[in-house]
Order: structure tokens, then sequence, then C-alpha cells
């Protein structure tokens, strides 16, 4: 699942 | 993962790989800032520093290693392979004057004071203005050839996908990325002049752009 501050995003 | 960040993610990566493909086979760096190529990978290094600590996906390990890569591989074919053709004069842009307010900010805003979370704010705020030097060079020399500005188009349109992607994941997860949105909300304003040059010159088949 996603980290809460958008740390899956590039 | 939606579809907009997906294509986002891609059009950064067709962005990167024309601008190293354009170098690569022209043997030739002329009309790119190489400050604008080291502050990006100033910004990748910053940002993947938790390839080391969290393990997302492979996908996100993976593009995370490529980008990284790239970019290192684009300030060696600038600054050490193809230094000769190297545009020094033109790429005069003072980077302290980004840096310095974005080390400052980074430091001041930030989801907490740790040195992985200021670094990787420091990766989004610099990002955001990382193409300044890149931009100010073509206008100080008024011209820019084709392949350079589709570099910057996809590079834009990049930014441009993701803000549909927050906008996605705000309707569908509640998700909200403060430090991430705002900056790239303002990194995409940036690209909003070039945009419509890039219209209004190039795709109407110019080889080169030539400012107004």
């Amino acid at each position: 699942s996603d980290s809460p501050n958008g740390k899956d995003e590039l | 993962m939606n579809v907009f960040r997906l294509a986002g993610d891609v059009s950064h990566l067709v962005a990167i790989i024309i601008l190293l493909v354009k170098i690569w086979r022209s043997k030739s760096c002329a009309g790119i800032s190489g400050k604008s190529q080291v502050l990006f990978a100033l910004v990748f290094t910053t940002r993947y520093l938790d390839l080391f600590t969290v393990f997302i996906s492979a996908y996100n390990t993976i593009m995370k290693v490529v980008f990284l890569a790239m970019s290192y591989a684009t300030v060696y074919l600038i600054y050490m392979r193809f230094r000769n053709m190297y545009d020094s004069e033109n790429d005069t842009f003072r980077v302290e004057f980004l840096l310095v307010p974005v080390i400052g900010l980074s430091f001041l805003e930030n989801y907490a004071f740790t040195p992985l979370e200021i670094l990787w704010t420091f990766s989004i705020f610099l990002e955001a203005v990382a193409i300044m030097p890149q931009l100010f060079m073509i206008t100080k020399t008024g011209e820019a050839e084709s392949i350079t500005t589709h570099y910057l188009f996809f590079l834009g349109l990049y930014r441009a996908l993701y803000i549909a992607n927050w906008v996605w994941r705000y309707h569908t997860e509640e998700f909200f990325d403060q430090i991430a949105v705002v900056s790239g909300v303002v990194q995409t304003i940036f690209y909003c002049d070039f945009f419509y040059l890039y219209v209004t010159r190039v795709l109407r088949g110019k080889a080169k752009m030539i400012l107004p």
C-alpha cells in the first residue's frame, strides 16, 4: 500500500 | 497506480531517453544545460535514498534505478565525453539562487524533521525549479533545436499527467500529498509558456524553435 506522503510516486 | 500516473512515468522516461539518444547520436550537447541535468541527477539521488530503506514494488525500484542511471549517464556525456561541445558560455544560470532557497524551504516545510524526509522534500522542491537553467539558456540564445523542445515537451507532459494523477487519487483514495502537489503545480506552470511556443512553432514544422 501507499506510504503517507506519496513515496510510492517517482 | 492509475493510467495518468503510468502515462506520466512513461513520458518522463521518454523525455530522458530522447535527451540521451540525441546527445549520443549527434555526439553533441549543444543547447543543453548541463546545470539542469546536474540538478536532475541531484533530485533523483536525494529522493531515491529510500531504495535502501523501503521496498514499494518491483516497478518502483526498477524505475528509480533506471532514472538514476540515465540521469548520471546524461551528466557524464555532457561534462566528460562530449565536454568540448558543452555550451558553457550560454549555461550561465546561477544555480545557487535555486539551491539556497530550496535547502532553506526543505528545512522549514517537511513532513518530519529527519534526514531522509528533509532530503525527500529538498528533491521535490528542487525538481520544481531544476529546468530553469535550461529555459534560461533557451531565452538567452533565443532558439532551441527541435529535439531539445521534444525533450522539454515530454518533461512538461509528465508534470501535467502527474497533476491528473493527483486529482484522480484525491477522488478515488482520498490521497493528498501537499508538498508534492503544490510543488508539482508550480513546476507545471514553468512549462506553460514553453508549451505555447512548442505548439505554435515546433509542431508547425520548424526545424528550430526561434523565440519571438
